[in-house]
């Protein structure tokens, strides 16, 4: 028992490290409170951005918090690969550069033959998509899916304020 | 395999029937609040039964059905691709006879490829609430028979390839028990 | 005791109607879930943004429910007029639109003379605000605030990617 | 009444002095993920004692003291513009006698102008954690009488006024119960 969990441990941690250092520049690596007795210890997750401390996420800012998250959720979805990833506004507290970084994560995975299908309203995110398929509300509050056009959000979503 | 397909009809947001194709690769959904996105990808949870109505903003599963509409039944289908190297010899075997075949036939009319897969979920208004009818490339099937082929592609109502709105700030609050128990459950 | 909660009760529920009615152009009301036992009910927030019919926050979208939320915040902020109001990021959810109508109402708030800081990522809301503090980050993360200027918020951060 | 100045002195990512004016009005404030965004406003929530070590992401009080730098203390002063309607006909007396006074006079740098307020705070390593000073208008003070003062103004840890990265999102995920309880503390 403890030893499928510290073989998970070990795995999910090695997909950690190396999801972090891509998407943030940065040392990142899971630690338990209690290595000794894995199965009653907490886990936490403790980052250095480039040119900080190590802390733990806990102390970090908001878009850190996230972005360390993100590293986390990528690496558990690594050990059980499915065909199709769905990431509903995953980049809320991102600035714009940290979006971008995510957004060319999503695309080197894609490149690898995942799919993923992003809700997103943040610009960078959109344009670096192959396709965007818009989504409106016609009155009464019936959707209506504009279709699906390559690289022309705007025209999709017949607002460029939306993605700001 | 990916999804090529949703069909959408009466759910949620979605009044009347909306087909929506996907293609592999990297997609962005948007548009403004309050049009639908998320319930597209609440669509793909009800399908493949990943989450309960409360996971998908509804209080029972009626909820789920279109409210503009009178109708008493909303549906779901998703259609996935295989990709060629996925397939089994037998598979190939049977998708080349399906391609030989002319496009006007009423045979391939009526035939699935071999390298499509359908899962579809209509839910029914009924006397104490509603009823589910499962099917699986078009035969009628089980909510048990749909999970076990999920899970073979570690898709299923634990898995974390589908992360809604709202999850990564669930990740964040998470206390350091909750989080090591994440790795109890893949272990 | 119940005498005071109605009264309460009321007029945070008159603040939310109108404030809600210039934020989402809709009706919100606040609902007892046992309107004559109140300190033993539940409340719940419901809402009609424009065309569609009327439900309760927990059944909305995620910028609908930011959005309600705000309105239910600034109601509570209307009972206790403060020196100064700071706002953290509360736009992360929201539209460009929306992010344009909750900035458009602290310009109204602001006229009648109240301070607001309003820490923000997005351009409609750094647009609309007279001044921005840029803040950055100096080698081995040394927050360093460069200056306060009007509307020229892309100097400050030397990134307008960050704001999308 | 409204802050005008912000005096921040080796507070969390602040490694030395820095003094931020502030305005009347719509102020924002933007940069990068990390860059001391929040911390600005944590310095606010800090010097009022509004709110916790830990609501300011901070184990404990002397987490604050920037981690960069040797110091073992952290300060942050606060000065608050009364506007001339708010002042008492004294006050008005004074602060025009104030403003008489010649600008190099020394009289005049030792004052604090009747129309401004100003509150700190200084933490310091102590053997057993840490001490805290406050001072009001430049004397030593407690507690208890700033949060006495400032509750005159609807400022206290459980007032709205200011609203934390992440605060909506607790507001929408609020239980109806508790969601009323706020009105409760309110009436
Ligand atoms: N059964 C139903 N019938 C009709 N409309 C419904 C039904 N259930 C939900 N809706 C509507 O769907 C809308 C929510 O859609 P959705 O959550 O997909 O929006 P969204 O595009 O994700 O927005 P956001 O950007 O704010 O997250 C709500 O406004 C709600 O009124
Ligand atoms: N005592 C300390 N000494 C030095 N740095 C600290 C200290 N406490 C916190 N920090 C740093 O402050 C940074 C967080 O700053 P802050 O939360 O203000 O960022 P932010 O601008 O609000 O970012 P975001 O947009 O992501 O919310 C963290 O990276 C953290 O490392
Ligand atoms: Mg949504
Ligand atoms: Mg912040």
């Amino acid at each position: 028992k403890r030893g499928a969990f510290q073989k998970s441990f070990d795995e999910i941690d090695g997909h950690f490290r190396s999801i972090f250092e891509t998407l943030a520049a940065g040392d990142g690596h899971l630690v338990l409170s209690n290595p000794d007795d894995p199965l009653n210890s907490g886990m936490t997750l403790m980052a250095r951005p480039r040119g900080k401390k190590m802390q733990r996420i806990e102390a970090m800012s908001g878009g850190e918090k996230s972005l360390t998250s993100l590293a986390f959720v990528f690496a558990l979805q690594r050990t059980m690969p499915a065909p199709f990833y769905a990431l509903d506004e995953v980049d809320m507290n991102l600035d714009g550069i940290n979006v971008e970084k995510l957004a060319n994560m999503v695309v080197g995975e894609t490149t690898k033959g995942s799919q993923f299908l992003v809700v997103s309203l943040r610009k960078p995110m959109i344009e670096r998509s192959a396709r965007t398929i818009g989504v409106t509300q016609k009155a009464g509050g019936r959707t209506h899916v504009t279709g699906v056009r390559l690289r022309t959000a705007e025209e999709d979503t017949g607002n460029t304020d939306l993605l700001h | 395999m990916y999804i090529c397909h949703i069909s959408i009809d009466n759910f949620k947001s979605f009044n009347g029937k909306t087909d929506i194709p996907f293609e592999k690769g990297f997609t962005t959904i948007s548009g403004p609040n309050g049009s639908g996105k998320s319930n597209i990808i609440d669509s793909i949870l009800f399908c493949l039964a990943l989450s309960t109505s409360r996971t998908m903003r509804a209080e029972k599963l009626t909820d789920l059905i279109n409210n503009l509409s009178n109708r008493k039944t909303c549906m779901v289908e998703i259609t996935f691709q295989k990709e060629s190297f996925e397939l089994t010899d037998d598979e190939q075997t049977q998708l080349a006879a399906y391609n030989a075949l002319p496009d006007d036939s009423n045979d391939k009319a009526d035939m699935l490829p071999p390298d499509k897969m359908t899962v579809s979920r209509r839910i029914k208004v009924a006397n104490s609430g509603s009823s589910s009818v499962y099917t699986l490339n078009s035969q009628t099937s089980t909510l048990g028979e749909i999970h076990e082929m999920l899970s073979r592609y570690h898709v299923s109502p634990g898995s974390f390839n589908v992360m809604m709105q709202g999850d990564v700030q669930g990740f964040v609050n998470m206390s350091p028990m909750e989080r090591r128990k994440i790795i109890d459950e893949i272990a």
